[in-house]
């Protein structure tokens, strides 16, 4: 399609000369509040007319797919430590597809609101609309992939992004026997899945690798009840931040045996 | 520090020109994760596992996967959240290989396959990029990790 078009990328800045064809741009997903996603997709290395497409999600949740899943993660390129330049990932997950970083909600990267009051009631059931009419569009798009296997994966928050996305995609095409956006199955790593048991495994964890001492863990078991969403104890808050600012030291939360970043 | 390099590359006009980004102006710096949002953020389900249930019934391929050095959302939270859905084990219990070393460990259910990725962070194609990329081909492949 011509709207197509307008959004290849003839090249990045600093990019290595590559095969495969990307695209990127913005698709409106909310007329009346202006709210418009940005993405980024990247085509697969070979016959990607046979592979199959991939959605990634980052989570946060208020954090950016070209940020994380593109630049560092699982995309083609990863940026110098200049910001000047790009080089090859050998392990680009777009050997095997064709893959879509979708930067979600708006007020995420590039994706943008009209409506400043937006960026402070967003929440996951709004995310999740979003991201379909975004999906139905970008199908409008990309005539070429209608019909194709399609998964969803993602990390994170975006435990719930995904599974959610997934099921507005399985309602809407609930009587369709055969869907435009052919979902077959979404993969999620460290993810965000149940507030009680993520809280006790997390403590758990914290424990059983020698984070924390015995009175805190116990201290935390005690006061942290992990089942009342977004409401925790004084008792709670104490516990996990002595934890977290006496027992842990400096190191990166999010890699426990790998430099911390200074 | 990698976002930082990011954060230098995604905000150069120049970039933002070639990506067609950034077209209306945005009043703010392009960032990795946005302040206001999570600050800010309002509904959040408690559970996913309501839906896990409903899709895995509906016969969608679901892989959980967890690098075993992140403790911010631990392989040891995830398990005790899929522990909840009482699946039905296909195949028990076993360590995945590539190159000769133990990759991580796998358990397969009826719906879903769990896999752990040794070594690997939050960010698992960060840390362990080879072991996340036939993890993912497996995926696409449906096929179970490999046993040897």
């Amino acid at each position: 399609t011509k709207e197509q078009e307008l959004d290849r990328i003839s090249a990045l800045p600093g990019q290595p000369t590559v095969t495969f064809s990307q695209f990127s741009g913005y698709i409106t997903v909310n007329e009346e509040h202006g709210r418009a996603l940005f993405y980024w997709f990247i085509e697969a290395t070979s016959i990607p007319y046979k592979k199959p497409l991939v959605l990634w999600l980052n989570g946060g949740p208020g954090c950016s797919s070209v940020a994380y899943g593109a630049s560092e993660e699982i995309g083609p390129f990863r940026i110098d430590r200049t910001g000047s330049s790009l080089y090859l990932n050998k392990y680009s997950w777009n050997t095997e597809a064709n893959i879509l970083f979708l930067e979600s909600p708006a007020g995420v990267g590039f994706s943008y609101t009209n409506t400043s009051s937006d960026l402070i009631d967003s929440g996951d059931k709004r995310t999740a609309e979003d991201a379909l009419v975004f999906l139905i569009r970008w199908f409008s798009r990309f005539p070429q992939y209608k019909y194709r296997d399609f998964y969803i994966a993602g990390e994170s928050y975006a435990g719930h992004y995904v599974p959610q996305l997934a099921k507005k995609i399985h309602d809407y095409y609930k009587e369709d026997s055969h869907p435009i956006i052919n979902l077959k199955g979404f993969i999620v790593g460290n993810a965000v899945t149940d507030n009680y048991h993520d809280g006790i495994g997390t403590v758990t964890f914290w424990w059983s690798h020698s984070m924390i001492s015995d009175t805190t863990y116990r201290s935390i078991l005690n006061n942290c009840n992990f089942k009342d969403d977004n409401k925790t104890s004084k008792e709670c808050d104490d516990s996990v931040n002595y934890a977290i600012n006496h027992e842990f030291g400096y190191i990166d939360q999010y890699s426990i045996y790998t430099p911390a970043c200074i | 520090c990698t976002e930082h390099y990011a954060e230098k590359y995604y905000n150069r006009a120049d970039v933002q020109k070639a990506m067609h980004a950034n077209v209306t102006g945005i009043p703010y710096k392009w960032t990795a994760c946005s302040d206001v949002l999570i600050k800010n953020w309002k509904d959040s389900e408690s559970s996913m596992l309501p839906i896990y249930k409903e899709l895995m019934a509906a016969g969608l391929r679901i892989w959980v996967f967890s690098g075993d050095t992140d403790s911010v959302v631990p392989v040891t939270a995830t398990r005790f959240s899929l522990s909840h859905l009482n699946l039905t084990v296909k195949t028990r219990w076993y360590p995945w290989y590539l190159d000769n070393q133990v990759g991580g460990w796998s358990e397969v259910y009826n719906g879903l396959t769990f896999a752990t990725v040794r070594g690997a962070g939050h960010e698992v194609p960060l840390f362990q990029p080879k072991r996340a990329f036939i993890l993912f081909r497996s995926f696409l492949a449906g096929k179970e990790l490999p046993k040897s």
